[in-house]
């Protein structure tokens, strides 16, 4: 199974992950 | 071969016209299948068909009858297995799949009757602490890939693109004007000008209540976020009570709605605990930003709210992005909330069931708008926000906690891809138009089958 998020956020949002890392239920995935 | 390398005389001769055009024909039929390939099909609509590409096994798996193999796999695991077998099956499952078993809910493993319920486990509360970033994980998984969307394509792999249309569907050509998102004036609650205490049903609850602070003597709530001073807010599992019931919105309007659209219906939740709902709504408004008690500019909001259901606009400054998660079998399968937001929509496209694994989704084109998924469609503090849990062989059904009538991974044949059945819940809360939910809520899960 998959989740997939598509949203709108200003231009200098920033993921704090990396492709292939592992996470979990309240991880930070990204901020401004 | 010296010798016959520069001892044989070269003739030239003219080739016949009917070769070279020929050859010129197959050059020009290549370079037209080859750029087919590569292109994006479109029909009388406009609309990208969307159909299985991909290499021969990938054809050879779509052949399978996927949707009845995921359901006799979840009934032969939903299957109630002899009590003394079931701690040395599941922790059997635990160790091939690496589950933590220290984490799970019901330390006693006994007390799951089958591997589907194992399966679709709870955790221990306070298993999974929640940052305070404005965007967290909504589930436990592998991050597949994530960026900036552009042009309404969204990457599945490097070089592998589907549509945003395609995964999130279409607005129905035709449809009315949504409704305007703000309450102009809402006496059930009232926030007060320095943002400190909010009034609700005539009860005074502190912000910090509200959306998380220090502790409070006012009136304690379930479903509000507790955190402690330094480890951050714990887990919510909100358990929603009431029930959903979906009704046809308009009958002749309905009639009207091309199939390939399908039929859409209005799903609305029913709280049996207004204050509990409303502090808990108010709770998101506050932490989207929202004033729910001042007036808000109609057009300001319906043009904010046109622009946001699509996805397709956004506003100055913003863009959109995309995060895909991919959730392994041994995986925590309840999905959360990954932000404070409000759930205006839900579209259910009835697809296939192939794998979504990496494997799959690196060979596999248009993976995730050919399976079956439902896509949560809403807004957040900075405009448009999509969730979209999409189902695999092993997972095909998907659970909404706050749809009861959602039924996924039914019999029949599914429709063409691109169909979907729309609910919208503009009846949960009476403060934001649609389903309020708080960061790491419980929204929902994937069972087996």
């Amino acid at each position: 199974s998959t989740i997939v998020l598509v949203f709108e956020a200003p231009e200098d949002f920033e993921f704090s992950v990396h492709a292939g890392q592992k996470v979990r239920v309240g991880q930070r995935l990204g901020d401004i | 071969i010296v010798n016959a390398w520069t001892e044989t005389p070269t003739k030239w001769y003219p080739l016949p016209l009917a070769v070279g055009a020929i050859l010129l024909v197959a050059i020009q039929y290549r370079k037209k299948v080859k750029r087919a390939r590569q292109e994006v099909e479109l029909n009388e609509d406009g609309l990208e068909v969307i159909k299985l590409r991909g290499p021969w096994h990938v054809h050879v798996i779509g052949a399978l009858p996927l949707r009845n193999m995921s359901r006799l796999w979840g009934y032969v695991n939903s299957l109630e297995l002899p009590v003394w077998i079931r701690p040395y099956g599941f922790r059997l499952y635990a160790f091939a799949f690496g589950c933590n078993l220290d984490e799970v809910e019901h330390a006693d493993l006994r007390e799951y009757p089958s591997l589907g319920a194992f399966f679709y486990r709870r955790l221990k509360p306070g298993a999974r602490p929640v940052d305070h970033a404005i965007l967290v994980s909504p589930a436990d998984g592998r991050m597949l890939h994530f960026g900036r969307i552009t042009e309404s394509r969204v990457e599945q792999v490097k070089g592998i693109t589907y549509s945003l249309d395609a995964l999130l569907g279409i607005e129905r050509p035709g449809s009315p004007a949504p409704l305007p998102v703000a309450v102009a004036h809402n006496r059930d609650m009232e926030v007060v000008d320095d943002h400190e205490f909010a009034i609700v049903n005539g009860i005074e609850y502190s912000l910090d209540q509200l959306i998380g602070g220090t502790s409070s003597s006012t009136p304690s709530s379930p479903g509000t976020r507790t955190p402690s001073s330094d480890e951050g807010s714990t887990l919510v599992n909100r358990s929603t009570s009431g029930s959903s019931t979906a009704t046809p919105s308009e009958a002749s309007d309905a009639d009207d709605v091309p199939k390939k659209f399908g039929a859409q219906t209005d799903a609305s939740v029913g709280p049996e605990n207004m204050e509990e709902t409303l502090v808990h709504d108010a709770s998101v408004a506050l932490q989207m930003g929202v004033k729910p008690a001042l007036e808000i500019d109609v057009k300001a909001a319906l043009d904010r709210r046109r622009s946001v259901t699509s996805g397709k606009h956004v506003r100055p400054g913003n863009a959109l992005f995309f995060s895909v998660i991919y959730l392994a079998p041994g995986d925590y399968h309840r999905y959360h909330s990954p932000t404070a937001w409000v759930v205006e929509k839900r579209r259910h496209f009835v697809g296939e069931l192939f794998s979504v694994s990496p494997y799959m989704a690196k060979r596999l084109e248009n993976l995730f708008v050919l399976n079956e998924r439902v896509a949560l469609l809403g807004r957040w503090k900075h405009g448009f926000f999509g969730m979209v849990p999409v189902g695999a062989t092993n997972v095909g059904s998907i659970v909404v906690n706050f749809d009861t009538e959602l039924r996924t991974n039914i019999r029949g044949r599914p429709p063409p891809p691109g169909t979907y059945t729309e609910a919208v819940y503009s009846g949960a809360s009476p403060i934001l138009r649609g389903q309020p939910l708080a960061p790491a809520e419980e929204m929902g899960g994937f069972r087996l089958g």
